[in-house]
This record gives C-alpha cells, structure tokens and sequence, in this order.
C-alpha cells in the first residue's frame, strides 16, 4: 500500500484533487 | 473472444454503457470541447521553442513529467466513473491504471493535436517535435506525435474516443491482476460497447480493427517512455527523486 499511497488516495478520494 | 463467455447484453444497454461512458469521458477531459474551439492554435514563435530548447535536459523533463501527472489524474478520475471499475479489488484498479493511464493519456492527445502543422497543445500553447528536444529522446518525441497524427486520421467522435479508452484502461491481459475474469468480463462489455458505437456512428467494417491496431502501438510508446525514463534516471537519480510529482514515480519509477 505504501508503494501506491497517491494512487490508494486518488481511488478513496470521493473527488481527485484536480479542479474537475 | 470466445462466445461461450461473451457476455449478453441488449442493444438498450450498450446504448446506456456509452452514454454513460461518454459523459465520464466529458466530465474528465482535461480541456472542454468549447474550450479547444476557442483556442487559437497559435504555435510556440520561434524564441520561445529556442527558449524550451536551451533549457536544462532536467528542467525539461521534470516540466514534461508535471503536465502528464495532471493528464493521468483526470484519468484517474474517468475510470473511477466507469461501471464496474470501482467494483474492482484495489490491487486490480491500481494494476490497470498503471498499465493504462498513459495510453489513455496519448488516446486523448489527438483531441489536442494540429494534424495540419504537426503540433500538440502544451504549456499554453501549440508546440511541435522541436520543442521537446532539450528531452534528448527526439526518437520517442516523433513516435508520439506520429501516433497523435494517426490516430487524428482515424477522426473519432467524442463517443468514439471515450468507449475506446474505457477499453483500453480495461485491458484483461495486464500482469499481475488477481481478478482476472472480472476484468475480462468488464472488457467483453466495453468491447461490444466499441462495436455498438462504430456500427451506430456507421464506420466501415475494419473501424475495430484499425484500433485493435492502435493497442500494439499504445503498448510500444508506453514500453519506451518507462524505458526512456530509467535511463534518465540513471543519470539524475535525485532530480527524479526530489522534483518529480510523485503519482508519476508511483506510476512509472519501480
């Protein structure tokens, strides 16, 4: 899980942090 | 793909799929469709390519690395919106966007590309091959814009475009997924999606496999790009350790 952690965020993140 | 495993599904619900494939797809694109036509496809002047191209190889790559970290977040985003992908186990989603963010991310390219003066919106404005020279991989540069231009020829719709790269980000065949049928289930769906969407828009009989054609190619640029990417790393292991975003180590670094 600590390889991915941004990847593991963006997938539990209701919304990526991008300004969609 | 074999019959006996095909999945059945009504012509309403492959409408339904892409309908609902090409408003994530729409949602997720980084730049709007109203957006491109106000854009003025004005190309990078001259001092400002010479500008790019006398910047320091790092400083270059670490520019090119932060644009296509934000293309692969909005990527992200799409699949997280295309049914069934977040059904998946975690280990699978990350496996599949490993593998297929990037060449969604080339997919996508085309919606950004000046076939007419071989030229890719980047940084504000339209920038040729030239620009990217201070990269070092002039190689790796021209396949990409040659395989922005193809795919440019192929002229697909918005629809098009968006069931395809829901295919693609769906790929069954990537290493180390630990639900492999799942996925491939999913993919059949999408396929059948793709073919819906080609028959509707009335594409000729060989649409399928012309980007059937296109997944060998996305897999070569991508197989280059890491590998063109452990070389520079070779030579600047802390610049990529320091100043590179780090979705794009998790995703391309090992």
């Amino acid at each position: 899980k600590e390889k991915h952690k941004i990847l593991h965020q963006l997938l539990q993140n209701s919304t990526s942090p991008v300004d969609l | 793909s074999d019959g006996d495993t095909s999945p059945t599904v009504s012509m309403a619900e492959l409408d339904h799929l892409v309908q609902t494939i090409s408003k994530s797809h729409l949602e997720t694109c980084q730049y709007l469709r109203e957006e491109l036509q106000q854009m003025s496809w004005q190309k990078f002047p001259q001092d400002e390519v010479e500008s790019y191209q006398s910047k320091p190889r790092e400083v270059m790559w670490q520019l090119c690395a932060v644009k296509i970290t934000e293309a692969i977040q909005y990527v992200v985003e799409f699949a997280k919106r295309i049914d069934g992908f977040m059904d998946l186990c975690q280990n699978d989603q990350i496996v599949l966007l490993k593998a297929g963010s990037l060449e969604v991310v080339l997919v996508r390219m085309c919606r950004l590309f000046d076939s007419q003066n071989n030229s890719v919106y980047f940084d504000g404005k339209f920038a040729g091959p030239d620009v990217f020279r201070a990269l070092g991989c002039d190689d790796l540069i021209a396949s990409v814009f040659d395989f922005a231009s193809s795919m440019c020829s192929l002229r697909l719709s918005e629809d098009e475009l968006a069931v395809f790269s829901a295919f693609l980000l769906l790929s069954a065949d990537r290493s180390w997924l630990q639900e492999k049928l799942q996925v491939e289930k999913l993919q059949q769906k999408t396929q059948l999606a793709l073919q819906h969407v080609l028959q509707k828009n009335r594409r000729e009989d060989g649409a399928l496999n012309k980007l059937r054609c296109k997944v060998s190619a996305l897999r070569s640029l991508c197989t280059r790009h890491t590998e063109t990417l452990s070389a520079f790393r070779a030579v600047y292991p802390d610049v990529v350790r320091t100043h590179f975003p780090p979705l794009y180590k998790e995703l391309f670094g090992a």
